[in-house]
């Protein structure tokens, strides 16, 4: 799965999220990727894109819920929340989102890796998820 | 907060063996895609990162995505506009091997949120995304297996 969030310069949020899905999955199969509020949501406090196993992805909304979140909390701890609660609510974590807000961009994590990158008018940079401080681009 | 892109390339397990330094140079090259893209707003960079990363065959995407147990690519993606809540979206495509262009048809081109399988591919041919997946420049199974 790939996914990228963004913010322009009128302070309008937009959300992307491509897949192939899982490997062997059943023909005509559908995944969280497309759902909206699943693999991806923007909206007017900020964008998100999601990535892991898609059947408990779309179950618990985990983009939306991290949009949402933004409303009480800082992007970290919002991004963080919402993969927090697919381990709790199902005891099970492998999923990765991205997540941008006003303040600022975050990165949620609970499986092994995840290739991230980042673009600004002052450069880009890349990592492996947990490397990188998205806001030192 | 000044103009921004942030992308990932899929979180889970890699299968075999993967040059990573690609793969994040790679990524990073979608998202300097991404980030010259904003002047056209935050829509087009989504769709110029998200697309740039599907046509590289590295990722479980576009024309990098893993098969399904017929053998057959389908693929699915999504996108949305934060500032009217607009969201397109195409699931089960098989011939497509830019599906984010599709899903942005979708949004801006019908009074629908999600298509699927024929009616989706349908559009694409409508609209010159539609491609033959035994035309692609392919190479299954190289990025990661999940959604």
């Amino acid at each position: 799965t790939v996914g990228a969030v963004a913010l322009d310069g009128s302070g309008v949020f937009a959300a992307a999220t491509s897949t192939g899905g899982i490997r062997g999955k059943m023909p005509c199969r559908v995944g969280d990727s497309p759902v909206p509020g699943a693999g991806y949501y923007a909206g007017t406090e900020g964008a998100a894109s999601a990535t892991g196993i898609g059947e408990m992805i779309m179950v618990e909304l985990v983009s939306f819920r991290a949009v949402e979140l933004l409303r009480n909390a800082e992007a970290h701890r919002a991004a963080e929340e919402a993969v927090g609660a697919l381990e709790r609510d199902f005891g099970w974590g492998n999923v990765g989102l991205i997540l941008m807000s006003r303040s600022g961009p975050a990165i949620g994590l609970s499986a092994k890796l995840m290739p991230v990158a980042a673009a600004s008018d002052s450069g880009s940079a890349s990592a492996l998820a947990g490397e990188m401080k998205v806001e030192d681009v | 907060m000044r103009p921004f892109v942030l992308l990932h390339g899929g979180a889970g397990s890699w299968s075999g063996k993967v040059d990573v330094e690609r793969v994040l140079s790679k990524v990073e090259e979608c998202a300097r895609m991404g980030r010259y893209a904003l002047g056209g707003g935050a829509l087009a960079a989504v769709e110029e990162s998200v697309a740039c990363m599907e046509s590289s065959g590295l990722f479980n995407a576009g024309v990098g995505a893993v098969t399904n147990s017929a053998g057959m690519v389908e693929l699915d993606a999504g996108i949305m506009d934060g500032a009217r809540r607009g969201a397109g979206a195409v699931a089960c495509v098989r011939n497509v091997p830019n599906p984010i262009r599709l899903a942005r048809r979708v949004m801006e081109e019908t009074p629908h949120v999600l298509l699927v399988c024929e009616g989706a591919e349908d559009l694409a041919r409508a609209r010159g995304l539609w491609s033959p997946q035994s035309s692609w420049k392919w190479s299954a199974s190289s990025g990661h297996s999940g959604d």
